[in-house]
């Protein structure tokens, strides 16, 4: 049965998509079998796999129901089971599309529900919000797996994603769990990073990967050519950082 | 009269927040009479000004009415004339409130009527989205500003911000124009970067700022001091840059 994992954060620029990507593309190299599942209307997920999303089905036409899922799935010859339903900018209208529905909240949980025997994981990636898309794939997820650039805004933001994760899991989903935070984006050179890392650490222990991603160009680059970091530069600090970051993620999964 | 700027992208993290804080204390510095409207829920703008949303009146009570937007007005003693709007989490909401409403896009429009004549500029920062609050700042702008990290995802979002933006001038704001673009978190040890900047020029001459603001370790400690960079560090490379992208902001503005 597919564990579900929503990649979430509201603030912008943390490394979800980056981390869906090669998190997903790292568990696949593992032999796992993997769904990225992109719920951003921005597709970046999407572009920087190389798809454009609207030559293809994709998780509006899911939705709306003109296609069913298994329709909307693409897959990469470069990596056996590492899977795509790309997302498409008509997803921006979901607040007010759903506006009405009863079951507004699930629809991303009721469109993989016949997916779930086909993967090992299905990874959400989802927008710089906590709108209805953010709301549906953690009504949908097992586990949210938080990335965090630990900088100033940081902190107040994840103060704020933990209310919201507990009011999901008090009135739609009470299943779900936090499978963990991750750093990324770390540098050093802002004597800050540490600070944030260590208070964060201090709070949250049992949930801090003690893998965190460094700034890396090689992950910035790899988007433009349409690929994991894994395919684009194995031997770089990114490649290692997200292999790493999949080997504790499977680890902590054994564990349970 | 004041002129209404909206900083806006929905790309997440490129800068906005950190744009609207210290283009507009650099525009204060220039002795220009600056107040700066936090449209983001998030409200890093106003956390990032040391000011805790909670406790005061803040663009959330102006929209329901509950004050009016002279109440809301916080200032800064160690900058005359640089004033701010706090944001507050209840305007995440707005998006359903407003559902219904007939004015639904000029609520920032309507409440900033009132201002106009006591500033020179009033900057508003918004969130990673083109939702009601995002088209409300464009309903109400004079200008928009786009702010850009010069990477692989920007290319595409600032194709469908412009598309927004063609879309919001021909509905709901004739008048807006584009007061510039200019580039954020610039590192040029990431080779895409130049490209990047140059296909961007090559597109739009006429609005990329020849400033570019580069990755400065100072521009992110500034807000945990609660301070704009000219306050937190004068000397810096960050605050040379917002300074000089002020004094073009000016340029631009007394050329039309
Ligand atoms: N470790 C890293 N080193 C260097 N660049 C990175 C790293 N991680 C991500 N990036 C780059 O930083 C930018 C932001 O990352 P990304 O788009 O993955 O964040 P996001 O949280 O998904 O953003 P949004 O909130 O807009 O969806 C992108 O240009 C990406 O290529
Ligand atoms: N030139 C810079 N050098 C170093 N750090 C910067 C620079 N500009 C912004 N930052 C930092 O980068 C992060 C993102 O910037 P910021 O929050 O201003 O972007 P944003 O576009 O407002 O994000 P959001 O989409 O979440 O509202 C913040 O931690 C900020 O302090
Ligand atoms: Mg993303
Ligand atoms: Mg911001």
């Amino acid at each position: 049965m597919a564990k579900i994992i929503s990649i979430t954060n509201q603030k912008g620029g943390v490394a979800k998509t980056t981390t869906a990507v090669n998190l997903g593309a790292s568990l696949a190299a593992a032999e796992k079998k993997v769904l990225i599942v992109d719920a951003d209307p921005q597709a970046n997920a999407t572009i920087g796999l190389g798809v454009e999303s609207a030559k293809y089905k994709n998780l509006y036409d899911v939705f709306s129901g003109s296609c069913s899922p298994q329709d909307a799935i693409i897959k990469f010859d470069y990596l056996p089971f590492f899977h795509l339903i790309p997302a498409s900018q008509h997803l921006s209208g979901m607040e007010v599309e759903l506006a009405g529905e009863k079951d507004r909240n699930h629809f991303i949980r009721n469109s993989l529900a016949e997916l779930g025997n086909l993967y090992d994981y299905i990874i959400l990636d989802t927008p710089p919000t906590l709108g209805i898309l953010t709301v549906n794939a953690l009504a949908a997820a097992d586990g949210i797996l938080i990335t965090m650039q630990p900088e100033f805004y940081a902190l107040d933001g994840l103060s704020k994603l933990m209310t919201t994760f507990d009011l999901i899991r008090k009135e739609l989903n009470p299943s779900i769990e936090i499978d963990g935070i991750v750093f990324t984006l770390v540098d050093f050179r802002l004597k800050l990073v540490k600070e944030i890392m260590d208070e964060v650490r201090k709070y949250f222990p049992e949930h801090v990967f003690a893998t965190y991603v460094a700034r890396n160009v090689r992950l910035a680059e790899a988007p433009s050519f349409g690929k994991p970091i894994l395919l684009y530069d194995a031997d770089s600090v990114g490649a290692k950082n997200y292999v790493s970051l999949a080997v504790e993620f499977l680890k902590r999964e054994r564990l349970k």
